[in-house]
């Protein structure tokens, strides 16, 4: 096995008050990001569509062109959707790009599925959420099939860009 | 004089007349608010009744994409929903709320795999959250920016806000401090806006830095080429008051790209007005509210959306903006730099990118 994120910081923010290790019937919810194909083309079209020099400019692409473009190749969807099957993973829904897959499992299956993870539980402001206190691995079989495996470890800021002030600021 | 930003006030600083405003044809905007952050329905009709009396706008929101919560309003909700319908007036607006109910889901990602999974979206989106690229996974980070990419060559203009830490600072080690870049704010395919205040505070003067304004350059993403010979051309003119290389990597996307007023806004939150609210949070969907307005004015002409705007607002060297070319950001609190980042200079900055709006100049060369 081998880890896709292997410099992901997975400490939370010391706001959020840890709580103790979820139960292993308890479901959790991960994101898979399945590798993407013809990337350099679609990079090469967004410039063309958004240089006003190009003849392509605003020669926007629908959501079935994107879609074909950088779908996963047959054999990335096989590999991990077999992958999954075989740890008796089939809750799963995918998005039109093809290129996301939901899955939802208990966290028992997700520790074995993913090898390293440690689901816990943490709460702040009376909300509660599940990551892994840990770094996961993925198989090697499905190690070059994946970009990143989400719901295990990031959590959004708070209110990072905006805050309320005690009295007016001056100018420079 | 005013006793701070209110619509009046951007519209009056930024030239929007009572006639800029949405004609209601074929164009949308959105905001996106993660983590239970909503807004309220009476918050913004509040609002537009005691300040968007000068000019037609909407006081709903035409959808809301998620699940709508109900307790307290979030400050950024409010703020971020009341700009972008007073600069974007009456332009379609919906709310993307993605709450992260399930205890294992990361708001963000559920965002981002919405997009690709609904074939029409508004045109413009702004979003106000970010986190240190330090924070985040390089894989991550990589899969993102192809996501940004995927939404930018549909036709859709993603915004970001800078953050509010200037240069940021990152202590790795004894006597070692770097800046810390933010990401998305970092990406090459997002348009990162800043921050600036007026003069005056009291008065709709000319803008200077506001010293939280995000900006810098990534570690993480190289230089795109649509801003290389800006960049080359600040570093070249700024070196004595540039901080020391140790602190940034030159080669790496530099942001914002332009930049808005973030200082001193007034808000209705709750049902109550709250004064001195500032941020990027509060420029962003300012921005994104009038690039709203030139789609606007583009669709009815039978012309595209602006999409990814960067190539085209690298292109045109700050016309249509009134430059900043005052104040500092905030860096690291260490004997090197003394608390100061980069500094705004003639031209595209780190600080404040390559200015803000002038709504009708802006217009006329983003029309053509």
């Amino acid at each position: 096995s081998g880890y896709l994120e292997y410099d992901q910081d997975v400490l939370l923010p010391k706001d959020w008050t840890h709580v103790g290790r979820v139960d292993p019937s308890e479901e959790v919810e991960l994101t898979f990001a399945l590798k993407q194909q013809n990337l350099e083309l679609l990079e090469e079209t967004l410039r063309l569509v958004s240089d006003p020099g190009s003849a392509q400019y605003g020669k926007h692409l629908s959501l079935q062109e994107v879609a074909s473009l950088v779908r996963p190749s047959e054999l990335t969807q096989k590999v991990v959707r077999r992958w999954l099957q075989a740890h008796g993973v089939s809750n799963c829904r995918t998005v039109r790009t093809q290129d996301f897959l939901q899955c939802t499992m208990t966290a028992e299956v997700a520790e074995v599925l993913l090898p390293g993870s440690r689901f816990h539980r943490y709460v702040r402001d009376r909300r509660s959420i599940v990551r892994s206190s840990a770094p996961y691995s993925v198989h090697e079989e499905v190690h070059q099939h994946l970009d990143f495996v989400g719901g295990l470890h990031r959590v959004p800021p708070r209110e990072k860009d905006v805050r309320v002030k005690h009295r007016p600021s001056k100018g420079e | 004089v005013h006793l701070g930003v209110t619509p009046a006030i951007l519209r009056a600083r930024y030239n929007l007349t009572a006639a800029d405003v949405g004609s209601g044809q074929n164009n949308s905007q959105a905001v996106a608010q993660f983590l239970e952050q909503y807004y309220h329905p009476a918050d913004l009709a509040e609002f537009m009744a005691m300040f968007g009396r000068t000019f037609p706008h909407r006081s709903e929101v035409d959808r809301v994409v998620g699940t709508q919560g109900g307790g307290k309003a979030g400050l950024e909700a409010s703020l971020d929903i009341e700009y972008i319908m007073s600069t974007g007036a009456n332009v379609s607006t919906w709310v993307f709320t993605n709450p992260g109910r399930h205890e294992s889901q990361e708001p963000f990602l559920q965002w981002m795999v919405l997009l690709s999974n609904m074939s029409d979206l508004p045109w413009v989106h702004t979003i106000s959250y970010g986190d240190d690229e330090d924070s985040l996974s390089t894989a991550y980070m990589m899969r993102l920016n192809t996501e940004f990419m995927k939404a930018g060559v549909r036709g859709i203009s993603l915004l970001f806000a800078s953050g509010d830490s200037g240069a940021g600072c990152r202590h790795q080690g004894k006597d070692k401090n770097t800046f810390r870049p933010s990401f998305p704010a970092s990406s090459p395919y997002v348009t990162t806006v800043g921050g600036t205040t007026f003069k005056n505070p009291f008065k709709v003067t000319y803008e200077v830095t506001h010293y939280i304004s995000g900006g810098g350059f990534s570690n993480v993403f190289k230089m795109p080429d649509y801003q290389a010979s800006a960049v080359e051309g600040y570093l070249k003119s700024v070196t004595a008051t540039l901080p020391p290389q140790s602190y940034f990597n030159t080669s790496g996307r530099a942001y914002p790209d332009m930049a808005a007023l973030s200082d001193n806004y007034w808000v209705v939150s709750n049902r109550v007005p709250i004064p001195w609210v500032s941020g990027t949070s509060a420029s962003t969907p300012v921005v994104g509210g009038m690039l709203s307005l030139i789609n606007g004015q583009r669709l009815s002409k039978g012309l595209p959306a602006l999409g990814f705007l960067n190539p085209r607002l690298y292109k045109l060297k700050g016309q249509g903006l009134f430059d900043v070319t005052e104040g500092c950001h905030q860096g690291c609190l260490d004997e090197q730099v003394q608390g100061k980042g980069f500094c705004a200079a003639p031209s595209w900055d780190p600080v404040t990118g390559w200015g803000t709006p002038n709504y009708p100049a802006l217009l006329a060369a983003l029309l053509s």
